[in-house]
């Protein structure tokens, strides 16, 4: 016996703020710079 | 009073990419929907809190302690730290339940005070926590501790299964007590952690196309539900980006999609079994302004010693490979996910 608990799939956040062109805003809001911090 | 975790100061960001949740309930109350993540179960909102954020209750339900006969006050602090925003609370108890399995006594951390809009923003209500007890907020028991000590689960096993389906609106699946060999192909890989506190694991080596380029003497990883992306320490993963012919745009790494079928595949060995992701699988792909965008899975991390450094095997490798967690023999079981 397995109990099953089905997981829904949404848009994340990154894609949301990416389709409205706020996600460079986004990361200068959170003093985040990605390519940086990869680095 | 408050105990502040001071250790880190990273920037957590992996929420950015959620994108599963499940149904979740503390009687009596409405349906809430948490992440998957670590081992705190914590839940945004309390009625009780004036210094919460204005935009919380429009944004997420509210917790009432005060309308539940089964609530308990435990009432000791705990503290989460995130990079982009943090929250403190106290820890209440109550029953909780998810599809059907009611576990009792429940202890959940209740958040009173969230700075900043990333719970505000973020979807989800809530984290449940799936690691080790080492790793719980608070010092709480996870709830699949208290699954096992209450009988609820046949076995000490719990498993995800992470559809691949763009769109999502279809049968991804987190099984408590077992596993759905429908889900996988072949046979379960076991793989014994290495650490008991996020679902540690040993890796062999990592390839990129058919040349091993990282992890020659073997490193560390974590398989971990909560992480969207493929994580590793940052001037690897810039190596990694280079090797796959991702280049900087907008604030991350993406690449051209019509060169998808020319990138090279990227293999890690775990325990002597090759477990290979291939470009559409480690590529995000996304229509922004009806035009496609292609990103990178993989994201610089470094998590400091002596924890890390780590390789975070998150929903870019559960997607491609169903996890099975064991905690009664202390491994874990990947196999190729039936798409």
């Amino acid at each position: 016996a397995v109990h099953r608990v089905p997981l829904r799939r949404h848009q994340s956040v990154r894609k949301k703020l990416r389709a409205q062109g706020l996600l460079s805003d986004f990361w200068k809001s959170q003093n985040l710079d990605m390519i940086q911090f990869t680095e | 009073s408050c105990q502040m975790d001071q250790s880190t100061n990273e920037p957590l960001i992996n929420y950015l990419d959620l994108t599963s949740k499940k149904p979740w309930q503390v009687f009596p109350r409405a349906p809430i929907f948490p992440l998957l993540w670590g081992a705190t179960l914590s839940l945004w909102g309390r009625d009780q809190s004036s210094e919460q954020n204005s935009c919380f209750s429009e944004t997420h339900p509210v917790f009432h302690p005060s309308q539940s006969s089964t609530y308990e006050e435990v009432g000791n602090r705990f503290s989460i730290q995130y990079g982009t925003g943090s929250l403190t609370g106290i820890i209440g108890a109550d029953q909780v339940s998810v599809e059907g399995l009611t576990v009792e006594g429940q202890q959940f951390g209740e958040s009173v005070k969230e700075p900043g809009q990333t719970f505000v923003n973020a979807e989800f209500d809530g984290i449940l926590g799936l690691g080790y007890p080492s790793l719980a907020a608070g010092g709480v028991t996870p709830v699949f501790d208290n699954m096992m000590a209450q009988n609820l689960v046949d076995l000490p096993i719990f498993s995800v299964y992470l559809s691949s389906d763009p769109q999502g609106s279809s049968d991804s699946e987190l099984t408590f007590g077992g596993y759905d060999p429908s889900h996988f192909s072949g046979t379960l890989n076991w793989i014994p952690v290495t650490k008991q506190g996020y679902w540690q694991i040993a890796l062999d080596r990592i390839l990129v196309g058919n040349t091993v380029m990282f992890c020659y003497e073997g490193c560390q990883a974590i398989v971990d539900t909560g992480t969207s992306l493929l994580n590793g320490p940052s001037h690897k993963i810039k190596e990694l980006q280079e090797a796959i012919g991702a280049t900087p745009m907008d604030g991350e790494y993406a690449v051209n999609c019509a060169n998808l079928n020319t990138m090279p595949n990227v293999t890690f060995l775990i325990n002597g079994v090759s477990y290979t992701l291939s470009p559409n699988a480690y590529i995000l792909q996304d229509l922004v302004d009806g035009m496609q965008f292609c990103s990178s899975g993989f994201q610089g991390l470094d998590i400091p010693p002596p924890a890390g450094p780590l390789w975070i095997l998150g929903d870019v490798f559960i997607r491609q490979f169903y996890a099975v967690f064991d905690r009664g023999n202390n491994q874990v079981g990947l196999a190729p996910t039936v798409p």
